[in-house]
């Protein structure tokens, strides 16, 4: 495992804490979307299924019940925790993530590696993963100004995904043969997704100001 | 190994 990786994960790892830490700490998910949340779950729970059946490493399995379990810890406290559920903008995230998900299945069932059930839903959560952070960009959009938390979660979350590519590019040049194309073309459109934020972060960053997205 | 190791990223 390179550097970039490595360094991929444990900011993937901390934008998730950052996020515990804003609900745990403030009581409430405000500026955070159920609905993205709620894809973050179902593409590990997707993804993770060669948990029982492939072993690569200790890291690797505690890494994957890490993300499943505080994917669906967060789901589960922004449903059902009764101070957290009232500060949960629900007329802010609005948007239909189910289409999302159907889309992404029918991708899967069409572009996979192999047809078996597993290779299908690793490809499905790679999909879906790419666009799960539209409900949450749309949310931040559209309730204008950002709390510090929310905005370092999707700061760090981004990160992870342009060290993903960084890792990538490295294999590349140092592996016989690497060749993932569809998890690097669904990580470069997931980044990508994550380009106008980052201007903004950058901006409010660069002007020592509070972070706000234009509508 | 060879199909494990297709999935190794997180």
């Amino acid at each position: 495992m390179n550097a970039f990786r490595l360094a991929g994960d444990i900011t993937h790892l901390i934008s998730i804490l950052v996020l515990l830490l804003k609900i745990y700490a403030t009581k409430s998910c405000s500026g955070i979307s159920l609905k993205t949340q709620e894809l973050y779950a179902v593409v590990f729970l997707a993804r993770y299924l060669d948990l029982f059946t492939d072993f690569i490493s200790v890291y690797n399995s505690v890494m994957k019940v890490v993300f499943i379990l505080s994917s669906v810890a967060i789901v589960w406290c922004m449903r059902r925790h009764r101070a957290v559920k009232r500060s949960y903008d629900k007329e802010l995230d609005t948007f239909r993530h189910y289409y999302l998900v159907g889309a992404c299945f029918v991708f899967a069932l069409l572009v996979h590696e192999k047809f078996t059930f597993q290779e299908v839903f690793w490809a499905f959560s790679i999909y879906l993963e790419a666009v799960a952070i539209i409900p949450q960009l749309v949310l931040l959009q559209r309730s204008g100004n950002v709390d510090n938390l929310t905005g370092q979660y999707v700061f760090f979350l981004g990160a992870y995904r342009a060290l993903y590519i960084l890792n990538w590019i490295y294999r590349y040049f140092t592996e016989a043969k690497f060749s993932r194309w569809i998890a690097c073309i669904s990580g470069l459109v997931q980044t990508a997704l994550y380009a106008d934020f980052f201007y903004y972060y950058f901006l409010s960053w660069k002007n020592n100001a509070k972070l706000n997205l234009p509508a | 190994a060879e199909e494990a190791a297709k999935h190794d990223e997180l």
